[in-house]
């Protein structure tokens, strides 16, 4: 199973044209496997995104040194993922 | 038997298989299962007919679950099946529409990315299909479709989560629905169910370009909106697809609006990100329920203007 053990989703609200261009920049950055649930698209529109624990604090520090608003939507992906896979093994359960 | 099973929960794709055949075998006289084809990986694409009988008539197509990590789109999808046909001979409503027309549900739109997201990766999106010469798997099937196929917001690469694959309709799962769609040649609406962001669109997506019935389709949408808020006051947003999201080539509605399917409609279900993708189970049903609302808004107006 993928482990996100670390990882956030920080919702991201680019101000201008030129933020989101820079958003669609660090999407594209393959190395650092960030994975958007809501694509950048237009200035005031948030986008979501997954960010792995290893290039975290690098994002966070991108993301302040431009001017690009942010907040911490989801701290821990892990204990999200595990909670959910908790209740539908104790579905499966009363099920059978 | 069908009474065990509880429609507020995530479940593995087998058993949402098994409670299908349930509903059918449950509903024999109003609902069916037909295979339209096999996944990538050879798992049957079914979807589930629900028709009073006569032949050929105008038809109602819905999917969920394109984007396999959305699992909501699918327990959604479940939960109406079972909705409409324990509903019909007791809703009005349910019973005009179909008396006069046919409804198709696929429920599980990518069964392999499904089962992949429940065995290996969580958040998986795409297909499982491989790309010759790259390590990557899978393609967007919501930007396969041919409908401005490669244009903005998909990607030609295949690592991308939005790699729109090697040209339209490439992915067995979306020329399944194409196939299907063609041969049937009276669908009437084309409804689309993903998550999250709470949205109601219709095309188009490829460009920003208002469609012939914008007018009419958004006053489709607000209505249906309106009463999917009636039941909890879940807010949603309104509008065509470039505007209210993003530009997105190569979509579903996109499609079946220029293949002549004008409601062309697609759902973002719950919530707007304080748990996304990862919508807690007991948020299924409520938002089952207030989607069906919508939904049969939705329904009441295609089957009052035949066109």
């Amino acid at each position: 199973l993928e482990n996100f053990a670390g990882d956030q989703v920080l919702r991201v609200e680019p101000c201008n044209e030129e933020q989101v261009r820079l958003l669609k920049e660090l999407r594209a950055l393959e190395p650092l496997q960030l994975d958007f649930w809501r694509f950048p698209s237009y200035p005031n529109e948030p986008a979501d995104v997954q960010v792995p624990f290893a290039c975290l604090q690098d994002v966070k520090v991108f993301l302040e040194s431009r001017g690009i608003k942010y907040c911490v939507m989801i701290e821990d992906i892990q204990a999200a993922v595990d909670e959910e896979r908790r209740e539908m093994y104790l579905n499966q359960r009363r099920e059978r | 038997g069908s009474s065990s099973f509880n429609y507020g929960a995530y479940h593995p794709l087998e058993t949402i298989y098994q409670e299908m055949d349930n509903i059918v075998a449950e509903y024999p006289k109003i609902v069916s299962k037909l295979q339209i084809g096999e996944s990538y990986e050879k798992r049957p694409l079914y979807v589930l007919k629900f028709s009073t009988g006569g032949k050929n008539r105008p038809a109602i197509w819905i999917d969920a679950g394109i984007h396999a990590r959305e699992w909501v789109t699918q327990a959604t999808a479940l939960w109406t099946a079972k909705k409409i046909a324990s509903d019909y001979e007791y809703d009005p409503s349910v019973n005009s529409l179909l008396n006069t027309m046919d409804l198709f549900l696929l429920v599980v739109a990518n069964p392999d990315g499904y089962v992949f997201s429940h065995t290996e990766n969580r958040m998986w999106r795409k297909t499982r299909s491989k790309t010759p010469g790259s390590p990557c798997v899978g393609v967007d099937p919501n930007r396969n479709w041919d409908a401005g196929f490669g244009g903005p917001g998909a990607s030609s690469n295949p690592c991308s989560d939005s790699y729109h694959g090697p040209s339209a309709d490439s992915e067995v799962e979306v020329r399944s629905v194409v196939d299907f769609i063609k041969s049937h040649g009276n669908v009437k609406a084309f409804i689309s169910i993903h998550s999250y962001s709470q949205l109601l669109m219709f095309p188009y997506g490829y460009t920003c370009d208002n469609i012939r019935d914008r007018a009419e389709l958004d006053n489709v949408a607000r209505t249906a909106a309106n009463a999917l808020t009636s039941l909890y006051g879940t807010q949603y947003k309104v509008g065509p697809i470039c505007s209210v999201i993003y530009q997105a080539s190569g979509g579903s509605i996109d499609w079946s609006y220029n293949y002549g399917i004008k409601y062309s409609f697609a759902f973002e279900l719950r919530d707007t990100g304080r748990h996304g993708f990862l919508l807690p189970a007991d948020q299924i049903i409520p938002t089952a329920r207030e989607t069906w609302m919508g939904l049969k808004s939705i329904f009441e107006h295609v089957r009052d203007h035949p066109y």
